[in-house]
């Protein structure tokens, strides 16, 4: 899976998500990813995020919404994806990750598995990294 | 408003060997949706480009180098998201389309639905004046190789579950 979420010059926010699916799925197997509110979800009042990880669970969850609730709610983009990640894998026992933006342009990429690549790109600055902590 | 862009080549457990890849291509995805969004164009515009350009990477689960299904063939799922008007646009086991993120948008923008799947999300690309592209030219042989591993009886549980992620 892959994906995108960005604030422009105008304040305006958007997410993306595209994947392949899973390995060896069943055929018409149907993720996250297709779903709005568990596969992507973007909204100005609130921030964007796009999610990656165990479909299922992240679907049991609706994680992109779950996290921009919590957004809603005052968290930071960081704060609200930890926390989202965290229920995603206590209630379903789902493991995955996040890249999440605000309306202020803040941002975040967590992950509760292993590995996530990702890289984050404001202001000449361009952050990257693979493994936790980076 | 600092403008701000960030991507994701998927979760799990990336080989050793493949760790490089996926830092690289993730950079570049970045770089190339945050040159969209320097030129001034929108948020929309950004994002699509990002996964465009993942997509057309094969070290992602996406476009070129998704990962094959039980039948060994190639379907995909995609989805974009507008917050300003909180449209949204997806389609679903589609095949024999190189860019997905680009057809989502299509639906998002074409169409009165949110999601279109399998069958009728290719009619609707061909509608569009989207090229269909051979289903083989999206698999690469890694892609090939993971699923026949996955295939064998004595499949290796934990590289099983790997791929377990979307």
């Amino acid at each position: 899976t892959v994906g995108a979420v960005a604030v422009d010059e105008d304040g305006n926010i958007a997410c993306a998500t595209s994947t392949g699916g899973m390995l060896n799925k069943m055929e018409g197997r149907v993720g996250d990813t297709a779903c709005i509110g568990c596969g992507g979800y973007a909204d100005n009042r609130a921030g964007a995020v796009s999610p990656t990880g165990h479909g299922e669970a992240i679907m049991k969850v609706t994680l992109a919404r779950l996290i921009l609730f919590h957004m809603a709610q005052g968290m930071s983009p960081e704060e609200a994806s930890d926390l989202g990640l965290a229920t995603m894998k206590e209630r379903v026992e789902g493991l995955g990750g996040v890249v999440t933006v605000d309306p202020q342009g803040r941002w975040a990429a967590r992950f509760t598995s292993t590995q996530m690549a990702w890289a984050a790109a404001q202001g000449g600055t361009l952050h990257f990294g693979v493994f936790s902590g980076e | 408003m600092l403008p701000v862009l960030v991507v994701h080549g998927g979760a799990g457990q990336i080989p050793k060997e493949r760790v490089e890849m996926a830092s690289a291509g993730v950079r570049a995805a970045a770089r190339a949706g945050y040159a969209v969004l320097q030129g001034g164009r929108s948020s929309m515009d950004a994002v699509v480009e990002a996964v465009t350009n993942l997509e057309n990477n094969p070290s992602f689960n996406a476009g070129y180098g998704s990962v094959l299904n039980v039948k060994g063939e190639v379907e995909m799922d995609a989805i974009v998201m507008d917050g300003r008007t909180l449209a949204s646009g997806a389609v679903s086991a589609v095949r024999n389309i190189a860019n997905p993120i680009q057809l989502a948008r299509l639906v998002m923008e074409q169409t009165s639905h949110l999601c279109l799947t399998a069958g009728g999300a290719g009619q609707f690309a061909r509608a569009m004046g989207m090229p269909e592209v051979p289903g083989d030219s999206l698999i690469t042989e890694y892609a090939r190789m993971r699923w026949k591993k996955n295939l064998a009886p004595n499949a290796n549980p934990v590289e099983s579950q790997m791929g377990k992620m979307g």
